[in-house]
């Protein structure tokens, strides 16, 4: 699957809304 | 309550929106429906005057989301004494738009042989969502950011009696889609849009807490450019969670 650098930008915007 | 349809949004039960006494004996329940792309309102009218009642029509005032009749009000005999009809007014979203206050509140106007009556009543937000409401992964990612804090609006849904893959189904059948799903200390954290039928975007962080085995708590970050509708959104998701 190629890795757009989508899958982590959500990663990282539900990190930085649990812990801002 | 209320019933779900197999490939349509919530529908509320009917309720009376013009009793008897205050229109020379017609009564008129209703509720809204929105499936597969098509709006609906479904009305049951009642004669409980002593005559006959015939030559049927409905007109809508202008509303904020431009709602109007698709097609005249067809009552195809006249309504004896007692007698009941149901009739399923299709609508379009085409007509003059004026914003109202409440935002979803609709005036209508209904004529027959004996006068014309005026009521009003306020309309689910959710029969607006439309079937093409699934924001693309960039797209939403872009509009999160871009979209001020000031314009996001918080709510709190307790004891929601289902889980997460339950609540990301059952919103999805009134056309609330999840773009992204992440799970971050235990809590599920879903991503959703949708879109009005007017072109507004909506956009959903829905936080979802486990509670005891059978109730979950939703907390509802909503983020849109007309900020006036979260509000309604958030109706529209304790609706369809909560029935």
């Amino acid at each position: 699957e190629l890795d757009d650098g989508l899958d982590e930008a959500f990663s990282r915007l539900a990190q930085s809304r649990t812990n801002p | 309550s209320g019933v779900g349809t197999l490939s349509g949004s919530y529908v509320a039960p009917k309720a009376i929106w013009l009793p008897a006494m205050k229109a020379k004996g017609l009564e008129i329940s209703g509720t809204f429906t929105r499936q597969v792309g098509s709006i609906s309102m479904d009305l049951q009218l009642t004669n409980k005057a002593l005559q006959v009642m015939t030559d049927f029509a409905i007109q809508f005032n202008r509303n904020s989301f431009g709602l109007a009749p698709a097609a005249p009000l067809q009552v195809h005999a006249p309504l004896s004494p007692n007698q009941t009809v149901e009739i399923s007014l299709p609508l379009n979203t085409v007509g003059s738009v004026m914003k109202m206050e409440p935002l979803n509140n609709l005036q209508v106007a209904v004529k027959n042989n004996i006068d014309v009556f005026y009521f009003s009543t306020l309309y689910p937000l959710h029969i607006l969502f439309v079937e093409d409401g699934k924001m693309d992964r960039q797209m939403f990612l872009a509009t999160w950011k871009d979209i001020p804090n000031e314009n996001e609006a918080q709510f709190q849904i307790r004891d929601c009696p289902l889980n997460a893959e339950a609540v990301s189904s059952r919103l999805q059948s009134s056309n609330i889609f999840t773009v992204a799903k992440r799970n971050v200390e235990g809590q599920d954290m879903l991503y959703q849009s949708l879109k009005l039928t007017n072109g507004i975007w909506v956009l959903a962080e829905l936080r979802i807490q486990p509670g005891n085995p059978s109730f979950t708590h939703l907390q509802l970050s909503l983020k849109c450019r007309a900020p006036e509708v979260s509000q309604h959104v958030y109706q529209a998701y304790e609706t369809i969670l909560k029935n």
